[in-house]
């Protein structure tokens, strides 16, 4: 049966459009709690650049350091020249078999053309590029390469990010209180540059 | 009181909201963008404690130096490795420890710098996902405020309340109350007996599960 009064279906829906009233001023005021989350990550991952920054310093000081070691060593004439060339002339067919007993069973693909490669490759070295650890120096050098991309492209998209956030968080939605009187004209910022997320002392790629 | 949304204007409450979700989506398109390219991938530096078979693979098909670090399996390549060639001229081999202490030192800031990267990496997904929070908390906002511009003052309006036991054989009985969100369409909301009437929590109660109804409807 029908329970209620007019006035009280007025009373409810008075008492009930102030929870939801509460609910949206949650919801606004969690949108601006994301926006501090965003503020703080974005804080963290500045420091966390300066951090990269000083890593990728030490890392090329010891990677030049290990070119210039390389250098000088490969300046010296081959000695022990018959000793190497004839440990080479057994390593090789060593090396390449367990290459590719290992390239047919892990790497899943046709290990013709590899072998030939490896061939070939085995042929053009010489046993003091392997007697200086020149592959790890090269598996370095390429690690080196790749790192510089990543963070390159890591970095490009931030920025590009930052100045979108920059552009959303300079609104009046986030830098006032909702009460405020103020009309709100749409969205229409004077374009600014982006440094909301980025410091003006930008980087040097 | 946000009551009536009307200080932020009626349209352009609505208007101020769609550039919103535009930027939102373009900001998460840009922190995401690299992660989409196939050129984009982080060093293999697994490969320099030898423990990442695929860096290997790719190495091997890439300039078979990958096979190179196979050495270890080899004993006539051991011994090149360990040729001492000090004898004949001390300063060579003086040299070749110097490489080898600066190529460790390399090696091991490689790993180090690499493992940073991925934490910026994870930086980089964090505020992805909170700006993925950002557009949905947003669309909450921008469909009440768009719903906030009819005539009813009211934002919850309700329509009809009866009780009736929830099923014959059990005497238990439940408030069955009908609302209007907004001008949302009738939602009926089932309270149970334990929440009665004239509980002051009972419009919160019809209210909350009035919002969790509409919330769902609308995602």
């Amino acid at each position: 049966e029908q329970l209620v009064s007019d006035n009280e279906l007025e009373e409810m829906s008075t008492q009930g459009s102030k929870y939801i009233n509460k609910e949206i001023q949650n919801a606004v005021q969690g949108v601006k709690q994301i926006k501090t989350l965003i503020e703080k990550t974005n804080a963290e991952r500045k420091s966390l650049l300066n951090v990269l920054e000083e890593a990728k310093k030490k890392k090329e000081d010891a990677l030049d350091e290990t070119r210039d070691s390389e250098m000088k060593l490969k300046a010296y004439p081959e000695v022990c020249n018959e000793t190497m060339m004839a440990l080479w002339e057994e390593c090789k067919p060593c090396l390449k078999q367990t290459c590719m007993k290992f390239y047919a069973r892990v790497c899943r693909s046709g290990s013709g053309l590899v072998g030939r490669q490896l061939e070939e490759f085995l042929n053009q070295s010489s046993p003091f590029y392997f007697w200086m650890n020149g592959d790890r120096i090269d598996s370095l050098l390429e690690s080196d390469r790749q790192q510089s991309h990543v963070l390159d492209a890591m970095q490009d998209s931030f920025t590009r990010a930052s100045s979108i956030m920059d552009t959303l968080f300079q609104d009046r939605f986030f830098t006032h209180e909702p009460q405020d009187t103020h009309f709100f004209p749409p969205l229409g910022f004077p374009h600014r540059r982006s440094h909301f997320l980025y410091p003006k002392s930008r980087l040097v790629r | 009181s946000l009551l009536p949304f009307s200080h932020y204007g009626p349209l352009s409450f609505h208007n101020m909201f769609q550039p919103f979700f535009e930027m939102i989506h373009q900001a998460q398109q840009a922190m995401d963008a690299p992660f989409h390219s196939s050129a984009f991938q982080f060093p293999d530096t697994d490969f320099l404690r030898g423990d990442d078979d695929r860096a290997v693979c790719k190495e091997i098909r890439h300039n078979s130096t990958g096979c190179l670090k196979m050495k270890g399996q080899c004993d006539k390549c051991q011994e090149i490795l360990s040729v001492d060639c000090s004898t004949n001229n001390p300063a060579q081999a003086h040299l070749r420890q110097e490489l080898n202490d600066s190529l460790l030192v390399a090696e091991r800031l490689t790993q180090h710098y690499n493992e940073l990267l991925q934490s910026y990496q994870r930086k980089m997904f964090n505020t992805s996902s909170l700006l993925e929070q950002l557009n949905e908390q947003f669309n909450w906002v921008s469909q009440l405020a768009n719903l906030t511009q009819g005539e009813d003052q009211y934002y919850l309006r309700v329509s009809t309340v009866t009780t009736h036991s929830s099923d014959s054989d059990t005497p238990s009985r439940v408030t069955e109350v009908v609302v209007k969100l907004f001008d949302s369409d009738p939602i009926t909301v089932v309270i149970p007996e334990e929440v009665s009437r004239d509980n002051p929590k009972f419009m919160d109660t019809v209210a909350e599960k009035a919002l969790q109804e509409y919330r769902r409807k609308t995602r």
